[in-house]
């Protein structure tokens, strides 16, 4: 995210952090 | 060869959750072929998913794009309203990404008629949050206000304080 502004990132970041966890269950 | 299938969608779940994306993407590109195979849609639609995801952590966000699209047109072929929406809010995130807010706003704006259609407060204040960022990126502050003061007001609505 280098060559973003943090403000413009945190709804992203925060997608990121939901889908570390997030798995398609078989 | 269907247990066969289902094993391999297990490992890439296991793999990824253990952050081995990479392991990942193998046996989720096994559980997709396996379920091309079988014309098990749901399975296919779940695969696309997976591997958008872990291409996401791979930093290749183009690759997770494809795959994302994938798995809309599947979840519009399957009538699948909440994984449609989740899909363009993940194609949303990933324009974001790739610095392209156009595409990035236009996927987030699908998201937001869904979240609204199925009264999904949530994703429709992620739509907003997500809005407001993007309009932010190009420069265009009244929608940037507009979204972000609906963002306000429903994470107000949902006790959100953060």
């Amino acid at each position: 995210f280098h060559r973003m502004n943090l403000m413009q990132v945190d709804s992203v970041q925060r997608w990121m952090d939901d889908l570390m966890v997030m798995t398609e269950c078989e | 060869r269907a247990a066969q299938g289902r094993a391999y969608g297990n490992l890439g779940n296991t793999h990824y959750l253990l952050g081995n994306f990479q392991n990942a993407v193998v046996s989720h590109e096994q559980r997709l072929l396996i379920a091309k195979e079988f014309g098990d849609r749901s399975a296919e639609r779940r695969a696309y998913s997976n591997l958008g995801n872990a291409f996401i952590f791979l930093g290749e966000f183009e690759m997770a794009a494809e795959y994302y699209k994938r798995t809309l047109q599947l979840a519009r072929q399957l009538k699948d309203r909440a994984v449609e929406a989740q899909s363009c809010y993940s194609l949303g995130n990933t324009y974001t990404l790739l610095q392209d807010f156009e595409k990035a706003i236009d996927y987030h704006l699908k998201h937001l008629v869904i979240a609204k259609e199925l009264s999904d407060r949530v994703g429709e204040g992620r739509a907003c949050w997500s809005l407001g960022n993007a309009y932010t990126a190009l420069g265009n502050h009244d929608q940037a206000v507009h979204f972000a003061e609906r963002h306000l007001e429903i994470s107000r609505e949902l006790g959100d304080r953060n």
